[in-house]
């Protein structure tokens, strides 16, 4: 009864609420840690020392270079056809304006291809997108590369509708890029209501002019590590079930969706399975990402490391897309390798979580994935975790210690018991 | 050395079905 006593200690005995509350000692206690900040490094080495003091075994940092981009003081303001000031975040790597700002004349488009639609328009202009939110995957296409199809188009900067399903007006950042032989304009997000507000102006012939000023810059890339963190396998510890989240954020709320929930469940299948004393035949390895919110940078450094264990790795799991009550695991992976994923989750029957779903995904551990190692992640209430992420709102505050509760039974027990099983899942 | 396989028998899996009904 290994997954029933796995359930019961996370759900009902004395590790209630742990995830929950450790995450909340860090963040509160450090805040959002972006990408190359003081922050960062700091939650690192809390967790450093949190993991050791855990009991963990072969507790490691792996040192990577990651990127450093800073925001500085950001503004947009509306200037015709009324005055309005609207609440913005400047995306990731985008440049700064002059200190003067950017003043110029909005044309507001709902999509590329309406852009190019009217390229000859865009010359000069701050392109406004509004594009509707379909999914997060298809729609993130706007924030990464709005800046670019602008640019091409000689415009002077582009503001995004927040990919957002749903928005109080809270602007959402993110990473975007940049492209070699396009000039760089800045990009900055704007809220789902500006952004309509200001295509509705449009649509009744109003002339729209913007002053947008950017502090944001972007540094050498700073140093930080991969945390690491082992429970090592008891006959065959050379083989190896990774269970991941990533310790970076954006530099907005406290980032505790994103992830610290994901970082926190892993660390928390870990100290459940050691609370209960079983050591799985594989080794269990924690790893907690830096410079995920990069495009997984600190996570790629790790894959070139290790790749050449590949052979090793039976499952790869992170949790990134929320915390909250799953609706079951992600899985990627053979057939076969599915149809003992599916066995796996029938142990968690007591808590009626047990469906297999398909795209086992995650930025950190898509590297492996394409090289045919089964990945894993959990599949949770995404229309929530769209909604705070990336926002002011990503905060304690949205998190529920007993949903963690539940997240953290269902990863340890698919982690140990992947992890414990006589043969590493198949591949096709 | 690394023993994943990259497909198991139907007898194999049966084995593997029951590995893992012996967790719970």
């Amino acid at each position: 009864d290994v997954a029933k006593a796995i359930i019961n200690h996370a759900v009902y005995g004395k590790a209630q609420n742990r995830s929950y509350e450790r995450l909340a000692l860090l963040v509160y206690a450090v805040g959002p840690r972006l990408s190359g900040s003081k922050n960062l490094e700091k939650a690192i080495q809390i967790m450093y020392q949190n993991l050791r003091e855990d009991g963990l075994e072969n507790v490691h940092l792996e040192p990577v270079k990651i990127p450093h981009w800073e925001r500085g003081e950001e503004s947009a303001v509306m200037l015709e056809p009324r005055i309005q000031k609207m609440a913005i975040l400047g995306l990731g790597s985008s440049i700064g304006t002059p200190p003067e700002g950017i003043t110029a004349e909005v044309l507001v488009v709902t999509s590329f291809d309406e852009l190019q639609r009217r390229a000859p328009e865009a010359r000069g202009k701050i392109v406004v997108y509004n594009q509707p939110y379909v999914n997060y995957s298809s729609t993130v296409l706007y924030r990464v590369r709005g800046a670019v199809e602008a640019a091409r188009l000689g415009a002077v900067a582009s503001l995004i509708r927040s990919v957002t399903p749903f928005s109080i007006y809270s602007p959402h950042t993110g990473i975007q890029e940049y492209q070699d032989g396009v000039p760089k304009i800045p990009t900055a997000c704007i809220t789902v209501e500006d952004a309509e507000m200001m295509s509705g102006m449009a649509s009744y012939g109003a002339r729209i002019i913007i002053q947008l000023k950017m502090g944001a810059k972007s540094y050498p890339d700073a140093d930080s590590f991969n945390t690491v963190a082992e429970i090592i396998g008891s006959k065959y510890p050379e083989q190896v079930v990774l269970v991941s989240g990533h310790l970076d954020s954006w530099d907005v709320g406290q980032g505790a969706m994103d992830d610290g929930g994901g970082a926190f469940i892993s660390w928390e299948a870990l100290s459940l399975i050691k609370d209960l004393g079983l050591r799985p035949k594989r080794t269990l390895r924690l790893v907690l990402w830096t410079g995920e919110e990069q495009g997984g940078v600190g996570a790629f450094q790790y894959y070139q490391l290790h790749k050449a264990n590949i052979s090793n790795y039976s499952l790869v799991m992170e949790s990134d897309s929320g915390t909250f009550l799953p609706s079951g695991l992600q899985f990627t992976g053979s057939d076969k390798a599915r149809a003992i994923m599916e066995e796996v989750m029938r142990l968690l029957q007591p808590i009626n979580i047990t469906q297999v779903f398909r795209n086992g995904e995650g930025t950190d551990i898509n590297y492996w994935i394409q090289d045919g190692v089964p990945g894993a992640s959990l599949l949770d209430d995404l229309y929530k975790y769209f909604s705070f992420h990336h926002s002011h709102g990503d905060t304690m505050t949205v998190m529920d210690p007993k949903e963690m509760n539940v997240a953290a039974a269902l990863w340890a027990v698919v982690s140990y018991v992947v992890a414990d099983m006589e043969e590493m899942l198949p591949r096709s | 050395k690394a023993i994943y396989r990259n497909d198991v028998s139907q007898s194999a899996f049966q084995e593997i079905k029951e590995e893992i009904a012996s967790y719970g």
